[in-house]
């Protein structure tokens, strides 16, 4: 495993670190989309559906327990804690998020590496995964008062992506063979949603006043 | 080698 994946293998964690710790012991869940956790609680369990089949490494199987079981702890959280789902912003959090879980069901179906059950599976998450954000990147914009906490999360969530396709150049030009459209294309269009959000993040940050996405 | 097993990526 090269330098870039780790890093982001790790951003990624730390961004769900990051949002558990807000959810857990700030015991609020202001800012943070319903929507987009829900779907990454999916893009996950389609993934990972190879867990118990077949073993890549100790550390592959534990990642991919741990982002299983934070993006269903997040959901319970949101929508079953008592004192947390009261500070969920309903109102502004209106993406119609079933709607794209439809047409990236249809892409994994014809756009896949190779007919099975599995493998349109994992097609249908890389596709989902993709656009898993821009419910969150809406109620961002409709926040007035977005804490840092909930910046920093999709910071590290975007962080994640960017290394991803630094850990992918790398592995084109050290790997022989290796070549999987379906991540690459995917993963460019997710890491490109973050454009927008980057770029006023890293404004605040440099002019140290609190992130304001404009409409 | 089978397409899933050339995935090692989260």
């Amino acid at each position: 495993m090269n330098l870039f994946r780790l890093a982001g293998d790790m951003t990624h964690l730390v961004s769900v670190v990051v949002l558990l710790l807000k959810i857990h012991t700030i015991k609020s869940c202001a800012g943070v989309s319903l929507k987009t956790q829900e779907l990454y609680a999916l893009v996950f369990a389609a993934r990972y559906l190879d867990l118990f089949v077949h073993f890549v490494s100790l550390y592959n199987t534990v990642m991919k327990l741990v982002f299983l079981a934070s993006s269903f702890t997040i959901v319970w959280y949101m929508r079953r804690h008592k004192i947390v789902r009261r500070t969920y912003d309903k109102e502004h959090d209106t993406f119609r998020h079933h709607f794209i879980v439809l047409p990236c069901l249809v892409l994994g179906l014809l756009l896949n590496e190779k007919f099975t059950f599995r493998e349109v599976m994992w097609a249908f998450s890389i596709y989902l995964e993709a656009v898993a954000i821009l419910p969150q990147l809406v109620l961002l914009q409709r926040t007035r008062n977005i804490d840092n906490l909930t910046a920093q999360y999709v910071f590290f969530l975007g962080a994640y992506r960017v290394l991803y396709i630094f850990n992918w150049i790398y592995r084109y030009f050290t790997e022989p063979h290796f070549v999987h459209w379906i991540s690459w294309i995917a993963g460019i269009v997710q890491t490109l949603l973050y454009g927008d959000f980057f770029y006023y993040y890293i404004l605040s940050w440099k002019n140290n006043v609190k992130l304001e996405l404009p409409a | 080698k089978d397409a899933s097993e050339r995935k090692d990526e989260l």
